[in-house]
């Protein structure tokens, strides 16, 4: 069991560190075990390094970095152990126009092992989807679904 | 394995019976503050067994029916169904599509179905083990949680390493 | 006292009343005295009612819903009292483009009495500034600041 | 009454001195995650008497001191001036515009001014009280925090009224 552990957490800690250097475009990042005597109780601690920053805490990132730094974890554990499913909640929202775009990018690559359904009012999100659901909600206070074109909403936001 | 198909009614502001038809890849659901997008990952979170209201937003359990609006009349129950494609047999049941439900009503008795045989919240939560669709699991960022993940508190980090073990 | 707090009171929530329909077009909000006998001490619950639907506890709101109610009530408390400036660290993340646009337009016609400072990545918000500064983080590590033109970011933008 | 001008040097990633100048109406401040906006917005509350380092996003009071990078190396001293409008003599003190500086020490010891004459934080304190512009002020809107406006917790929104009272 110990063994098994070490093992998954050298995989997620390659990982995370490769795809953070993507998602940010240069740096990298770590995870540390904190309490090498207990293996099977130990808590875990991430430090992040953004490019031309120096190594720190998470507390110290801004708003879109710390929610890359939790996106790059979040796709590294994905990719050594898939999910038969993905819900992502509008985990775009503190990014900026540039970071949108590498995350975008970075999902289409990892749609192949994954199915991702993801909420969102990014137009940097909607550009890599395979298929769109609208929904509104009608007058009545009651949700609708409208199966909308990409176009069509490609052509509003513009 | 992958989502192909679910079905609502009556839950939260979904009171007509709505149904989305899911592929592989990537599917983007947009539209409006208020419109309704979080109340259908409330509902996958639900159908998977979630018992704690307020990770749904809610105080009681019944908060999850549809309580009516100006115009129309609260229902008496809620029902969700996924339906998910087997065919590679990665769930431990021998077929290639597997349906899940979950039914509650203002009484506050809930309903779950696998196949549309009624069953026990314990057969749809060993179905999903380890698969990382879990309570704990990773694969469902609710609105707002993507910065819990690297959480400043280490215990929670660990957590999300073993459920992925 | 207890005189002047129930005074403010109806007025704070007269005007948080008028601001959320006005940011949501349509739809009332309202403040409630949790315990009339103790006016000193009593807490005060917010109950909202987006067009359409029946009015509820802000627990039930949607993300976008919830920030444009607290953005209804920080502006009405604001209109009451004015403050010397203001600073909103990103308020309109949670927005949708149209609840933005709404957002923008009620921000510059209070914007005669107060100073308003707000950091953004939202172009609507953008739009409406009388000036902008850039914030830009060097390839040594170290903030610099910009003046750009607002024609600049919107040429960008589009 | 309202912000004329800022000056920082050595505020968290602020190593160089900088300078902002502004007007009456709407300043938008912006850029790309991580380049330093809400820097900013911390080292207004800093310089307004801010004594909860938690809330400027650190663990010790110093964190707020240029802590160096790959390339700079970090600085002994970090200092931050406010320079208000006060022509309609809304402030207690008789000039047209008031500055307010802070400055802190890797020793941990900080110092404050009103118009380059040294005073205690208490004076700063009473300078701003009554003008929202206080610590539990509605008037500085950190970052993720407007939901919090609209709390579930009926005490934290009776004191948002005190304030405003
Ligand atoms: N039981 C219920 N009956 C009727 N309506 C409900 C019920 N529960 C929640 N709602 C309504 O559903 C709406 C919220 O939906 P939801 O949170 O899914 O919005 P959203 O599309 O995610 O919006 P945002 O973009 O702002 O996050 C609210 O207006 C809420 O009042
Ligand atoms: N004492 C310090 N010395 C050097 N750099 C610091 C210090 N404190 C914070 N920083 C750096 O400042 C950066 C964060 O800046 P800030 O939070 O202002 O970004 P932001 O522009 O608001 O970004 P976002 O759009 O993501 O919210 C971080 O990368 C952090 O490492
Ligand atoms: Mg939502
Ligand atoms: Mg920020």
């Amino acid at each position: 069991i110990q063994r098994q552990f070490v093992e998954q957490f050298e995989l997620i800690q390659t990982k995370f560190n490769e795809t953070f250097s993507m998602l940010f475009n240069g740096g990298s990042a770590g995870l540390i075990i904190l309490d090498n005597e207990d293996i099977m109780e130990t808590g875990i601690e991430i430090v992040a390094q953004p490019p031309g920053k120096k190594l720190k805490s998470i507390t110290l990132l801004s708003g879109g970095e710390k929610a890359l730094t939790a996106i790059a974890l979040l796709f590294s554990i994905i990719s050594i152990k898939p999910a038969p499913f993905c819900v992502l909640d509008e985990i775009d929202a503190a990014l900026d126009d540039s970071n949108v775009d590498r995350f975008a990018g970075f999902l289409s690559m990892i749609t192949k092992d994954n199915q991702f359904i993801t909420i969102t009012h990014r137009k940097g999100t909607m550009e890599i989807a395979d298929r769109m659901f609208g929904i509104t909600m009608g007058k009545d206070g009651v949700s609708k679904m409208l199966s909308v074109q990409i176009s069509d909403i490609m052509k509003e936001a513009n | 394995m992958y989502l192909k198909k679910m079905e609502i009614y009556g839950f939260k502001s979904f009171a007509d019976k709505t149904e989305l038809d899911f592929k592989r890849g990537i599917t983007a659901i947009v539209g409006p503050n208020g419109s309704g997008k979080s109340n259908i990952s409330d509902a996958i979170k639900w159908v998977l067994g979630e018992q704690k209201i307020k990770s749904l937003r809610g105080t009681k359990m019944e908060d999850v029916i549809f309580a009516g609006t100006l115009i129309r009349k609260p229902l008496g129950y809620a029902e969700v169904t996924l339906v998910i494609d087997n065919s590679e047999g990665m769930l431990n049941l021998d077929y290639s599509e597997i349906s899940v439900t979950r039914r509650i009503f203002r009484s506050g008795e809930s309903e779950y179905l696998i196949n549309k045989n009624q069953c026990r919240l314990k057969d749809v939560q060993e179905l999903f083990a380890d698969t990382g669709l879990g309570k704990e699991g990773y694969s469902i960022i609710g609105q707002g949680k993507i910065d819990s993940i690297v959480s400043s508190n280490p215990q929670d980090i660990r957590n999300l390493f073993d459920e992925a073990a």
